[in-house]
């Protein structure tokens, strides 16, 4: 099913978004 | 307190991606993100499409939130 394919994909992007938000907001001392 | 901290955290990087404190967030001001977050210009604004879940060009923090918990938990809560 291609709308569960790009469902997914679009999760894996916002997981990205998200981590990267919370290791730039925690990464640095 | 564990809800409150979300909240702050949600309300954090609401407010990295709002540089102007506008109240909301433009696909410009996401495309800026660029260079800060490793995420590519085509990641960011999949990004922004994914969370403008209604699709009017501008995310607001309770759209920005949802996306946030739907990261959280898995699934959107509404």
């Amino acid at each position: 099913d291609p709308n569960m394919k790009g469902a997914a994909a679009n999760e894996g992007v916002l997981a990205n978004f998200f981590n990267s938000l919370l290791s730039k907001k925690t990464g640095s001392p | 307190r564990g809800h409150r901290t979300m909240l702050e955290k949600t309300h954090d990087f609401f407010q990295t991606c709002d540089i102007e404190d506008k109240g909301f967030i433009t696909r410009r001001d996401m495309q800026r993100l660029h260079g800060e977050l490793p995420l590519s210009a085509e990641e960011l604004e999949n990004v922004f499409d994914t969370l403008d879940s209604d699709g009017n060009g501008y995310l607001t923090l309770e759209e920005f939130s949802l996306g946030f918990s739907e990261f959280l938990f898995g699934r959107r809560i509404s």
